[in-house]
């Protein structure tokens, strides 16, 4: 079974179109194992993206260095996951 | 747990792949000469492709809501019940409902992708794709939202299977997308499809890959306009509307590209409710209201639809 320790999901928010393609350059590092949740489209959107932890250090730096602006929606997807999974079943009983 | 009856179902809560299959059939014996299922095909692991059909009378017009095509939107199969249920309850009691039923069939596909809602209950709760492999490559499945004959291979669709919007090998290569291509065209007869997504608050209509307006993008931007006022008449969730290029970005091989270009005039696409904090993991306690709201601006396209016959 898959699971997400450490997986972060970061809310990132875009000032301009210059932001925009560094975060759709961002998306092409495949070595990095982003899922994008809300791709990067227009600064009127969020951009939502799961990082892997092991990446979280590069994109963090990344986006740092930039100086673009994002917040931390989810701080470990896999503690949400258990917490969902813990409902569900809570429900049933 | 047996379920006993669609009253016992808890639609406040996610449900495994069974227990929707189990709630289908239920609905289905609850009530005869209403509701049947009709088993459109089969999935690549060789799960029955399940839809239900409301009908009150013979040789209808049609209107197709889809939810869950990518299987990690849980919110969305998890309102496809609460619509389901919504619709035999309200049948009869709801003048306006009951007013659309007694001149159109409603079709309601839950799981639209139920290899891919199975892997997430089981093995992968972030997967979206389907589960068919791909010939030389170990990365698994096709976006079924980009694998329509619509602009297939344009931009806004991956060539690369191991990218989450990779289009597949051909148009219709999914056995869950052709499936419903097969029935559209044989029904022949669908006045409105709206399949629905999640998240991140939107309703679009065609196109997605294209930049050319669609020739009823006037009326569709107004019914858009409507459907989502009515949308947030309940919660006040505030939702953007407008052509899939124009509001999200370019996407080919989309499923109501398709549609509309087969004649389905009203073609959407929904994206459900975000609270902003939890994405795909929305809480379970927020399923009944994603899935009222929803509700008025179905309501809102399926009376549209009916009072404009085409």
């Amino acid at each position: 079974k898959e699971t997400f320790e450490g997986h972060q999901v970061l809310r990132i928010t875009a000032l301009n179109e210059a932001q925009i393609n560094l975060l759709k350059e961002l998306s092409e590092n495949e070595h990095l194992g982003l899922d994008f949740w809300m791709d990067p489209v227009d600064v009127s959107l969020p951009v939502d993206v799961r990082v892997p932890f092991n990446s979280l250090q590069d994109v963090r730096a990344f986006l740092g260095y930039h100086e673009i602006h994002y917040e931390i929606m989810i701080q470990d997807l896999q503690d949400l996951i258990n917490e969902e999974q813990r409902e569900i079943l809570q429900s049933k009983a | 747990l047996q379920l006993r009856s669609t009253e016992d179902y808890n639609y406040a809560n996610y449900h495994t792949l069974n227990e929707i299959n189990s709630f289908i059939d239920m609905l289905v014996q609850e009530n005869p000469g209403f509701v049947s299922k009709i088993v459109i095909g089969k999935s690549y692991e060789g799960r029955p492709l399940n839809v239900l059909k409301f009908s009150t009378g013979a040789n209808r017009p049609g209107l197709w809501i889809d939810t869950g095509i990518h299987s990690r939107e849980w919110v969305t199969q998890a309102s496809g019940t609460w619509f389901a249920k919504k619709i035999v309850t309200d049948y009869r009691r709801d003048a306006e409902l009951t007013d659309i039923l007694n001149k159109y069939d409603i079709f309601l596909e839950i799981v639209t992708n139920p290899d891919g809602f199975q892997f997430t209950h089981t093995t992968n709760r972030m997967w979206r794709k389907t589960r068919k492999p791909n010939s030389g490559s170990s990365c698994i499945g096709v976006d079924p939202n980009r694998n329509w004959d619509a602009g297939f291979g344009g931009a806004g669709a991956s060539s690369t299977p191991c990218s989450e919007t990779y289009r597949g090998p051909s148009a219709n290569s999914e056995p869950e997308v052709k499936a419903i291509v097969d029935f559209v065209k044989s029904h022949g007869k669908i006045k409105a499809f709206v399949s629905i997504h999640s998240y991140s608050q939107m309703l679009l209509y065609p196109y997605g890959y294209t930049q050319t307006p669609c020739k009823d993008q006037a009326e569709l931007h107004e019914l858009a306009r409507k459907a989502v006022t009515a949308l947030s008449s309940l919660y006040n969730t505030q939702y953007r509307f407008g052509s899939i290029i124009n509001t999200i970005y370019q996407a080919s091989g989309g499923t109501i590209d398709w549609t509309y270009n087969q004649g389905i005039k009203y073609s959407y696409t929904f994206e459900l409710r975000d609270t902003g904090r939890y994405g795909f993991i929305l809480p379970a306690n927020q399923i009944i209201p994603t899935a009222q709201e929803t509700w008025l601006a179905l309501m809102a396209i399926m009376k549209h639809t009916k009072d404009n016959p085409y």
